[in-house]
């Protein structure tokens, strides 16, 4: 059992690892709270932002802990990915720049696994190889394809429905 | 695995008409103005794949996901969700597999249908493992919850990496 | 302890009804749940947007619940006004409408109270008379103080932080 | 009455520097990318007015509102909040009234001064009244929270009422 579980623990980490420092240039690790007996103790999530000391995932602000947390269940994906993940407006805290990291390794991870992803923000819609706008029309849900995000700007999808 | 189709009847903004979306591979957004029907898009998928609380639909009870207008007596909700199946990931010799959960009129009571054959919940759950939400549910994060993860305590987070082994 | 509780609730009651329909063009209303006996049911908020049939606020969309809860704090505002009222991100589910029907109400109200709010967005940002950038340098937030939106772009102050 | 100004040192990520923030009337936005510190100003603003649940101010326990790289022998956190008070909301004769809170070092007690004069906690809370937070802290609406009013059952709406009444 403990074999089994490091084994993960460690795949976990390092994929943390590595996709925090590719995404942010910050770093990110896991830590045991008590390595000599793995189930007395927690797992720490000790994460630095670019020119920061680096913290517990708690103690970040509401932007950083969206990049973390996507993070981690992303590294948790690696172990038992699932065929597809629902994310509904993850990206509403995050300023510009954080929004292109998330969907940057969203697309990547795409790849691999379904994404469907509630957005209100153009430039994540921007980067989604298919586009469902939804407006409603007298209390009913409608929904209309779009190839290309060129085709409509997240204003016209708001158009269309009023 | 991965979704290629979801048909919604009935379901909480969708009215009478059976809604259809494609879905693709890889990336795929849903936008819209406020209030539109997007999260509810995302819950007609957990409806379909066996979600049990209403809260976790965002509603109170299951009553509560007929259409607004329905008539109370013949109030009917169906959500057929089609998986392709090309890799084989799910265990049927079947290019696509399409699973089915109406639910009827005042009892709230919900039965399943599998490539349109009527089978159990119990049935079902074993031979769609591998598309029934993972352990904590972990695949789906509902709107305004993302930050959440973030703040597990180091004992929740030892237990996630633990289940999935 | 009847008398000045209905006041109170026909106060607040009104100020919800006026405010709701202005910024939206539905309705919206209190409900008691047991008119004989005030405090021995609760106090419903029944909520219409555009086109759809009235429903709880409790059900409704994320960005129609900020809406309404935004309009039912300023009807308490009506009843005691603080001198301040702090906002953190409160517009982040916003579409772009409701965005600008939110910051419209606020900049109305901020007539009576000071408003301070948090914002990513510059729709939010343009509407207000005195702007912070704030960015992070080795680790220490600094300060700097915008009279005029179209001075500094939200870009331009995170990119100050760089 | 509103705040005109605040003065922060040593609190979060606010460092050894004075950082001075001058507030006006009206409608004040504060903007800037992720993680800039944007509501730790928010909480350093209810720091001052005496909130006393570490939580509130997002931190686990008080010794963490002590900017990072403090020497914990030396560490020193002080908020000041000065309120333009021309309308005499606050019942003092001055034209502005300065609330400051002090913390220090190991034990976490703080000490409050008003215009310059120690002062104890008791003695603020019934001079403020007027500024410090409103009944159920509706006054403030920390990031994440604002459809949390909109999701109150009915009672806790009547009790809100109530309360202020
Ligand atoms: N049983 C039902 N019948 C009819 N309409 C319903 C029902 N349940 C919910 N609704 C309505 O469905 C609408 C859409 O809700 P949904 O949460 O999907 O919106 P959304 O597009 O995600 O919006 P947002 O961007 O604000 O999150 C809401 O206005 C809600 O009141
Ligand atoms: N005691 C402390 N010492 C130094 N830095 C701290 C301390 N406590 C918190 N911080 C840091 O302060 C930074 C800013 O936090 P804050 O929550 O104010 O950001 P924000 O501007 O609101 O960002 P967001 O837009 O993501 O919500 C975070 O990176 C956090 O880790
Ligand atoms: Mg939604
Ligand atoms: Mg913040």
């Amino acid at each position: 059992k403990k074999e089994m579980f490091m084994e993960a623990y460690n795949r976990v980490d390092s994929d943390i690892r590595a996709t925090f420092a590719r995404l942010t240039g910050g770093t990110a690790h896991l830590e045991l709270e008590n390595p000599d007996d793995v189930f007395a103790g927690g797992v720490m999530l000790l994460v630095a932002f670019p020119g920061k000391v680096a913290r517990e995932s708690t103690a970040l602000s509401g932007g950083e802990k969206t990049i973390t947390a996507t993070v981690f269940l992303l590294a948790l994906q690696s172990l038992k990915p699932s065929p597809f993940y629902l994310m509904d407006e993850v990206d509403a805290h995050l300023d510009a720049q954080n929004t292109e990291r998330l969907s940057k390794v969203l697309t990547e991870r795409s790849q691999n696994s379904q994404i469907i992803m509630v957005t209100l923000k153009d430039s994540t819609v921007a980067k989604a190889s298919l586009i469902y706008g939804v407006y409603p029309r007298q209390g009913v849900s409608q929904v209309v394809k779009y190839r290309n995000p060129s085709q409509v700007p997240l204003a016209q999808i708001a158009a269309e429905g009023s | 695995v991965h979704i290629k189709k979801l048909e919604v009847y009935g379901f909480k903004s969708f009215g009478f008409r059976n809604t259809v979306v494609h879905f693709e591979n890889g990336l795929v957004a849903i936008t819209g103005p406020n209030g539109s029907g997007k999260s509810n898009i995302l819950d007609a998928i957990m409806f379909a794949i066996g979600e049990n609380s209403p809260k976790a639909m965002r509603v109170d009870k299951f009553q509560s996901l007929f259409h607004d207008s329905q008539n109370p007596g013949h109030r009917l909700v169906r959500v057929s969700i089609t998986f392709d199946n090309l890799d084989r990931g799910i265990p049927m010799d079947e290019d696509t597999v399409t699973l089915t959960r109406e639910m009827e009129g005042l009892t709230g009571d919900s039965q399943y249908l599998l490539n349109g054959k009527k089978v159990s919940k119990t049935a079902i759950m074993e031979l769609l493992e591998v598309v029934l939400s993972a352990p904590n549910k972990l695949n789906i994060v509902q709107q305004g919850m993302i930050t959440r993860i973030s703040e597990l305590n180091s004992e929740e987070r030892r237990k996630i990496i633990e289940d999935i082994v």
